[in-house]
């Protein structure tokens, strides 16, 4: 493993996007990882349709909430093409679903992986470096005050309920950490990203990790 | 509504964010001295979501349902044959 590895710096990281006052943080880590996946093969980085998978994730509740188990189960049974952002732009409430003909260009996925990464950290951070960014759902709770630095301590593994996209990690200085992008804007945290201690299983962020295969 | 729960609650009174921004503060003040001679470790304060109670902030932002994954198992490598060829 590298000391230090993160997605962005091969450039198939689309930018920090912001959920607003819509709880649809499971949509944005899976399209987020959707997009990455998608780049990592060689194809333009874009930003694609959030909004799509909250309209029309039939097993989630949009802006109300959702899994991403069951946004990638629903991604992967439909074959649903995911769009281009600018064709079904966000707009942070819940919504018809719009229906696009087979013809329509988009991105669908051929399949998911789930597993619980607990005590093995090591091993997440090999399957980050081999499928791309991976999807997690952490318990943030202790988010809410975040400005930066580590996350090591009030950030319990216990109850999971915000999903994220991890990027990468550093194990360069003294306290090794994720680097966990959010949903919640460029100016939260550190430019919109979080840094989580690896190890330890903080906030629970091994506890549920999904990767996506284009 | 068609939005997050927190339009559900209708507009906050004046009062009710300068409380909830006053708890905020408090809460930063314990969260930093716990642990102040970790210099890499994080540093909370006012940000966006300083106007919002704990479960406020919930309501709007933590919806994401939790499912218990299987554990990662890693392949365990084939045994390899007495006569040491390998298939």
């Amino acid at each position: 493993l590298p000391l230090r590895f993160d997605w962005r710096d091969k450039h198939v990281v689309t930018l920090v996007r912001n959920q607003q006052a819509c709880g649809g943080c499971w949509a944005f880590s899976v399209v987020g990882a959707v997009e990455s996946a998608y780049a990592i093969k060689g194809k333009p980085l874009e930003d694609l349709s959030v909004q799509q998978v909250i309209d029309c994730s039939y097993s989630n509740y949009g802006c109300n909430g959702g899994s991403t188990l069951s946004a990638l189960n629903w991604l992967n049974k439909t074959q649903v093409k995911l769009v281009r952002d600018s064709e079904y732009p966000f707009k942070a409430q819940n919504g018809l679903c719009h229906y696009f003909s087979d013809s329509h260009s988009g991105f669908s996925i051929k399949g998911y992986s789930v597993h619980d990464f607990s005590d093995q950290e090591d091993k997440m951070a090999k399957a980050l470096l081999t499928f791309g960014p991976l999807v997690g759902i952490v318990d943030a709770v202790s988010w809410q005050d975040y400005l930066g630095g580590i996350i090591q301590h009030h950030c319990s593994s216990g109850e999971a309920n915000h999903a994220v996209i991890i990027t990468g990690f550093d194990k360069t200085g003294s306290t090794p950490y994720w680097i966990v992008r959010n949903s919640w804007g460029s100016s939260w945290g550190v430019d919109g990203y979080a840094h989580v201690k690896m190890g330890g299983n903080i906030c629970g962020i091994a506890d549920s990790v999904s990767a996506v295969f284009v | 509504g068609p939005g997050a729960t927190f339009t559900r609650t209708g507009p906050r009174s004046r009062e009710r964010q300068e409380a909830a921004f006053r708890e905020s503060l408090n809460r930063h003040q314990y969260l930093n001295s716990l642990f102040p001679s970790e210099n890499s470790s994080a540093v909370y304060g006012i940000n966006q979501f300083s106007y919002l109670f704990p479960e406020e902030f919930k309501a709007i932002y933590l919806r994401s349902k939790p499912f218990a994954f299987p554990k990662y198992e890693a392949e365990v490598p084939e045994p390899i044959p007495m006569d040491g060829n390998i298939s």
